[in-house]
């Protein structure tokens, strides 16, 4: 008879560990950085401090590396550091708001790689607020995905914040990718301050390009479409004997007294029925009612955290020495319930290729996504554009930088490098594009006439 | 400060359920479909018994589908029902040997989608060898990954074998790559007999290709380039007095008295050592020279289950109506240690569209691929080559098909669409397309020379 058993999720991801983003040894140093430093912005905002991030890459052999990020951010409180590292979808950012992090999985995963390539615990020295800074060794339990703490010292930490060291099997062929990443990160997060050192030379040392601070994003109630019956059942179930109309209108966004009466119309339910005692078929219906209904309005946007036309444009310049004709923001739209919204920048500049197609550079939550972009769905948005009624031509040398937020990015895989095809995400960013396109037609024209003149 | 949580697997396939092929509800229908087909299969090769596998698709309305899979496969032990189909990560095919499934996850996610969208339980009727039938309704508590059984009842199976039905929102727009995944699958399992009605009607019965049923893989010990951190520690702890010589025979394939005395010098390692002695940097060094001593064999291929050259040629000319130019197969190689065989058939046929690079159709462990080839590595390592100098035109109509198996498969994601890159894997199937490339340039040269002869 088959032999049956569990496994952790932290086995999962150890056995099939290339989903995300830790196939081999060059890839791995890649994703290393970027878990890291996506943590370490993600703290600084939680701290609302000007993030100052320094990335230290250190070959010790040939095929051996040791990665340090450090940060100036929030720090971690004490009881969570072994589970925070050490445990595979433990985190601090499940909340519907826009963050860098979604899973728990991310610097786990590099913990998992260091410890299975090299033996090496991963080391984390961190302040988090009334502490002076302790330093805690530890390796993951695979099996029962749960930390082992190998020592923890009280160790002073000057400043608030964290300082994370992993070393791992790896090398530095992808070192450009690692620059680019960080180049890019800077246009994702133009506050922030960004340094990077390779094998003691300093490699980058970039913004901020804006001293304004992001305003933080804040959880927000959930959309009426994100209503699928999972969600409507754990809500039913922490209010049972609220009435359906005052429900609807507490539980979600964009309910209000005169939508609900309508809503309830619709539906065909009573207003005040206690939402506990609707019938599993019943709540089945109103679910579907709530994806369907066309009259909820569109989500509110302070769960998210768009780039903005002063710090996008900037970064840009800066980082590409190139001059952005357009910026363009969708306003915010919802996909299954989720807000989002997509803008972008389009720029022209002698450090892009040339080609009829401009140059696409993908961003989702701030993050740069630099592989997989065969299957994203924001590459064959772009893709499906035709570029030439906009006047570009083979001598072209145009970029596009098209950043989505969400409170949820529809992920192709757990490396965070691709987005899947959502309907409405890619309607909005076709719109965005084409607006962007238009823009770009009037430098292009403007462009061929110059060159038309100084021929004369 | 921050509020940090454990999710459960369930809880992190419920937000991600696109990453398993989830995502909207017409591409649901289809991977319900196929997660269960690919487990009835795998129930009926358990059998020793040709697979007779019929898949019903019922529209319950215009946006609600009904599909229930039967096969005559091995049943399901009574005891392990409710969690095979009511938990994530829980199954019968984590060990070594080629399985169509591997993560505990497949239909777990047809329940869950089924569930979220219209509250129905997932119905399971199986007979296991000992016992008459029984019948299941079962549910998934996402928060804490584990099943509700809302009913169990005994109930005749007249055979051996298992039904599944699963109730969802979808729609048939996606009906043609339904159909698809079927004839595919009759050349992935040319031994298999496979029916599909839809609202009804009789859509397909195709197969078997062939009365001969593929010998089943056995799970082989490891090979020592699969010898990471964490299998040597789990190795050793399960045996730690045994002296290092014996332990490396008997632990991995390819490795005999001879290979251990000269990898125990490669290694300079002392062959009497307990391997339980062996300190940490030791276990560390000892890993590293597995992994890279040049001189064990190429793995034994008894954990794998290749179509073979009868099967599949008959089948592809069967479900295509072409003609197969020629069947090649690659010795068994390893990735990281992982068995692996590539094989593939190059056929041509009015069925296939003109073009000078042929129509490729993806297996993986038996299993077609029909989504993410943009990334996927088998497709990349097709177009790289240079189908023109094999003499392909704008007017050629060839399709290759090509079969990957492997005790472990490198997907990219976790709906197990398409295959991430792996140096070792690309280079064996560059040098299958190769031979299949010169095979078909001979065809390309007598058809030229036949319309040449028929002008004149
Ligand atoms: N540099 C850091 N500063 C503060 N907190 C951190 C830092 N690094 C990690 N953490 C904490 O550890 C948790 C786990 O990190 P991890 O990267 O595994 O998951 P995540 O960031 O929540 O999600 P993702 O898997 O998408 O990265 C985070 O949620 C955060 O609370
Ligand atoms: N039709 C079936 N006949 C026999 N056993 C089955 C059948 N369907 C499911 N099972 C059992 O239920 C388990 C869980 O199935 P599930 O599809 O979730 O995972 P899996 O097939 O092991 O891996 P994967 O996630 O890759 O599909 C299987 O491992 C198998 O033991
Ligand atoms: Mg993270
Ligand atoms: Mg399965």
């Amino acid at each position: 008879t088959p032999d049956f058993m569990s496994i952790s999720p932290a086995e999962f991801f150890y056995r099939n560990r290339q989903m995300a983003g830790f196939g081999n040894p060059s890839v791995a140093v890649f994703s290393a950085v970027r878990e890291m430093v996506e943590n370490a912005l993600d703290a600084c905002e939680d701290a609302r401090r000007a993030p100052v991030v320094r990335v230290d890459v250190h070959s010790l052999s040939h095929d051996r590396i040791e990665v340090t990020v450090a940060d100036n951010g929030a720090g971690i409180p004490y009881e969570h550091v072994p589970e925070a590292f050490g445990r595979v979808l433990y985190g601090s950012k499940f909340a519907t708001r826009q963050r860098r992090g979604t899973f728990g999985l991310g610097v786990s995963m590099a913990v998992l790689y260091g410890q299975i390539t090299t033996d090496s615990p991963v080391i984390v020295h961190t302040r988090p607020p009334a502490s002076t800074g302790r330093r805690y060794e530890i390796l993951i339990d695979i099996e029962k995905n749960r930390p082992v703490v190998e020592s923890v010292t009280d160790m002073l930490r000057p400043q608030e914040g964290t300082t994370v060291t992993v070393r791992l099997k790896g090398d530095l062929r992808n070192r450009d990718r690692i620059v680019q990443y960080l180049r890019l990160t800077s246009v994702g997060s133009p506050h922030a301050r960004l340094g990077l050192t390779i094998d003691g030379s300093e490699v980058l040392d970039i913004g901020p390009a804006t001293r304004v601070l992001p305003t933080p994003p804040v959880v927000t109630r959930p959309h009426p479409r994100a209503a699928d019956l999972e969600l409507l059942r754990r809500l039913v179930s922490t209010r049972p004997t609220t009435r359906l109309r005052d429900f609807l209108v507490s539980s979600f966004q964009q309910v209000g007294r005169q939508s609900v009466s309508r809503f309830v119309q619709f539906a065909s339910l009573s207003p005040s029925r206690p939402v506990g005692t609707l019938s599993r078929d019943e709540l089945a219906h109103l679910s579907d009612a709530l994806q369907k209904y066309p009259g909820f309005g569109r989500p509110d946007a302070s769960s998210l955290s768009p780039i903005g036309q002063e710090g996008f444009v900037r970064a840009v310049e800066q980082v590409f020495s190139a001059s952005c004709v357009k910026y363009g923001a969708r306003r915010p739209a919802e996909w299954h319930g989720n807000p989002f919204i997509v803008e972008g920048v389009v720029a022209t500049g002698d450090s892009f290729p040339s080609s009829d197609v401009p140059q696409l550079y993908r961003f989702a939550n701030r993050v740069p996504l630099l592989y997989d972009a065969g299957d994203d769905a924001l590459q064959r948005t772009v893709k499906r554009i035709d570029w030439k009624r906009y006047g570009l031509g083979p001598d072209s040398r145009f970029a596009v930088f098209l950043h989505l937020c969400s409170t949820r990015i529809p992920y192709r895989a757990a490396g965070k490098q691709s987005v899947d095809t959502v309907p409405e995400i890619e309607a909005e960013t076709t719109r965005l594009l084409r607006s962007l396109g238009r823009a770009l037609s009037r430098v292009v024209e403007r462009q061929a006439r110059a060159r038309h003149e100084s021929r004369r």
